[in-house]
């Protein structure tokens, strides 16, 4: 472990809870994309298979048992709750994600690293990973503006992302034989895929503006 | 168990 990654697994917790705690003490979902939150469930449901047959520390099963109880929580909310469901606007939330999933899975079944059952579910949820935010970053843009606890959300999981690159450099410095082209591509894309929604983020900070992106 | 660290990031 070392201090990028935790940080980015730190940041990467705030990014759920502070969404998980939006939803629930606000009781509203208004302007968080139901698609995008599905398919972080789909990634980490993928991702984290192995927790049943590998154990590394407790902190790896206990952050795993968090991401996937919040994303899974976060979708159960906006499909079922009474209150929430209500404020989903389900008119813009119209990205087709499953449009989205197949070619990570045919991807998964040409790239991986093994051609295990485990491996290429792994490496689905990588690829599915670096695009799930799309549906989210599509919603903001017809949305236009932003509530500030929904762009601290894509913040925070940008942020996280972009300290898991700065993990990898680490490692790959520090650890022989430490080379994943395959986690270092998806992760390198998904975190580009941030960079204008940062560079926004930024601008309306700087400003002191409301956050407006561009049509 | 396998700890190939390949699994061990989140």
């Amino acid at each position: 472990m070392n201090i990028f990654r935790l940080a980015g697994d730190m940041t990467h917790l705030a990014s759920v809870l502070v969404l998980l705690l939006k939803i629930h003490t606000i009781k509203s979902c208004a302007g968080v994309s139901l698609k995008t939150q599905e398919l972080y469930a789909i990634v980490f449901a993928t991702r984290y298979l192995d927790i049943f047959t590998s154990f590394y520390s407790i902190y790896n099963t206990l952050m795993k048992l968090i991401f996937l109880g919040s994303s899974f929580s976060i979708v159960w909310y906006m499909r079922y709750h009474k209150t929430v469901r209500r404020t989903y606007d389900r008119e813009q939330d119209t990205f087709r994600h499953w449009f989205l999933v197949l070619p990570c899975l045919l991807l998964a079944l040409l790239i991986h690293e093994k051609f295990t059952f485990l491996e290429v579910l792994w490496t689905f949820s990588l690829y599915l990973e670096a695009v799930a935010i799309l549906p989210q970053l599509v919603l903001l843009q017809r949305t236009r503006n932003i509530d500030n606890l929904t762009g601290q959300y894509v913040f925070l999981l940008g942020g996280y992302r972009g300290f898991y690159i700065l993990n990898w450099i680490y490692r790959y410095l520090t650890e022989p034989h430490f080379v994943h082209w395959i986690t270092w591509i998806a992760g390198l894309v998904q975190t580009l895929l941030y960079a204008d929604f940062f560079y926004y983020y930024f601008q309306s900070w700087k400003n002191n503006k409301k956050l407006q992106l561009p049509a | 168990n396998n700890n190939d660290l390949t699994k061990d990031e989140l």
